[in-house]
């Protein structure tokens, strides 16, 4: 996975 | 992504679309806090301001335009549209004066920068996780008030109480799968404080399922 932090989170 | 994400981003949206579904259906706004739908607009608005500077997918630019421009209309109809502006009683949502949500935020919001470095993005985005947690009291506070609970209205905040839920399994589905993924302690502190505020509704409300009657609150 790319993503690692919860601002990409809605 | 993985599923408590995405099931939980869908339970948001159905939880808006189930409360325009309610307004558009009773023309009837009673029972619905106009406080906790400005407050909701608010959060979005501070916390997507990366739809201009970041972009991660089409998904997410979409949802976030979809949760701004849908609570807008709620508002929009509550505040503007006959008959339905003249059903809400503002009389019954005075729980919370905005500007005793908005202030306690926007300082906790300046503190948390003190300890991660200034930046003006982060303090909209953090601000927006802390009114998120409160936002949905003078709503809760509403309820109580009316006791007798619509369908729609407490299914709206079933799904909304849901995706809550299920964003504390992403974390920890996260936590364990991402590599490297960054921690956010004030997101897990402000997201678990918003899920307990929904225990005492979930209560009730499967309580009333199970028994099949009306659903109604305590007083």
């Amino acid at each position: 996975e790319e993503d690692e932090d919860a601002k990409d989170e809605l | 992504m993985n599923i408590f994400r995405l099931v939980g981003d869908l339970c948001h949206l159905a939880s808006i679309l189930l409360l325009l579904l309610k307004l558009r259906a009773s023309k009837n706004a009673s029972g619905i806090s106009l406080k906790t739908q400005e407050l909701f607009l608010a959060v979005f608005v501070c916390r997507y301001l990366d739809l201009f500077t970041t972009f991660y997918s089409v998904y997410n630019s979409v949802m976030k335009v979809l949760y701004i421009a849908l609570t807008a209309l709620i508002i929009h109809m509550m505040r503007a549209q006959s008959p339905i502006r003249g059903t809400y009683d503002a009389s019954q949502d005075t729980f919370l004066h905005v500007k005793y949500a908005v202030a306690p935020c926007a300082a906790l919001a300046a503190l948390t920068m003190l300890v991660q470095g200034f930046d003006v993005r982060d303090l909209f985005w953090n601000f927006s996780i802390y009114l998120e947690a409160i936002a949905i009291v003078p709503q809760l506070i509403v309820l109580q008030r009316y006791r007798e609970v619509e369908n729609l209205t407490g299914h709206y905040i079933f799904f909304l109480g849901a995706y809550r839920a299920l964003y504390i399994l992403n974390w920890i589905y996260r936590s364990f799968h991402e590599r490297g993924y960054k921690h956010h302690y004030v997101v897990y502190f402000a997201g678990i404080v918003q899920t307990a505020l929904y225990v005492d509704f979930f209560y009730y409300y499967a309580i009333s399922k199970y028994r099949g009657g009306k659903f109604s609150l305590p007083s």
